[in-house]
């Protein structure tokens, strides 16, 4: 564990307890995309099927664990709780569209053809597309609230820190892992866009517009 | 050969 590694898993629980705490105190889900939620959480559950396999540590349970309950709880919040304020009628793309692509490339390039090693690398591959349907349901709308923003500043961050220490541990462990490294490079650079404007205009205090 | 690779990331 190195600082870069500890930032970018606190950057991604930030994430998450930014986003349940706009439902929550919102009593909204508004702005937020449903099928993003739905792709993170079978992220996490096809990922960390390895708590029941293996012990890493104490820290990488409750993560893990953490992971899977807040996809889990958001999706509730989202289609069962706060139903009435999901914007579905902006939540349009097409999951298909990632999902199938990300099952072929999982079955085809993964370190082993086990169930668990494909499913790692299945929610590897997801992971850094899983984003998709919410920037474009922001890019559809032209804005997004403030605090959504900052949920989607963190989420975007985690995996950028995380490629620091990929740097740190190829240097220092001669430890890599090429499949994480082009799927979180690939995952941070989607972000690359919002990291713009999100520097450019919340940052000064500005509202999440887009140009027209 | 191992049945799975240990990934202690998140």
């Amino acid at each position: 564990m190195n600082v870069f590694r500890l930032a970018g898993d606190l950057s991604h629980l930030l994430a998450i307890i930014i986003l349940l705490l706009k439902i929550w105190k919102t009593r909204s889900c508004a702005g937020i995309s449903g099928r993003s939620q739905i792709l993170f959480a079978l992220v996490y559950t096809t990922r960390y099927l390895d708590l029941f396999t293996n012990f890493i540590s104490l820290y990488n349970s409750v993560m893990k664990v953490f992971f899977i309950s807040t996809s889990c709880a958001t999706i509730y919040l989202m289609y069962v709780k706060f139903k009435a304020t999901y914007d579905h009628n902006h939540d349009t793309f097409r999951i298909g569209f990632l999902l199938i692509p990300v099952t072929i490339l999982g079955l085809l390039i993964n370190h082993d053809f086990t169930p668990l090693e494909v499913l790692w690398t299945f929610s590897i591959y997801l992971e850094s597309v899983a984003i998709l349907p919410q920037l474009f349901m922001v890019s559809k709308t032209g804005d997004a609230e403030t605090i959504t923003s900052h949920y989607l500043f963190c989420l975007g961050l985690y995996r950028a820190l995380y490629i620091f220490n990929w740097i740190y541990r190829y240097y220092f462990e001669g430890f890599y892992d090429l499949i994480a490294i082009v799927a979180g490079v690939v995952q941070t650079v989607l972000y690359c866009d919002f990291f713009y404007l999100y520097v450019t205009r919340v940052i000064k205090g500005k509202a999440l517009k887009l140009p027209a | 050969n191992r049945y799975t690779i240990l990934h202690d990331e998140l």
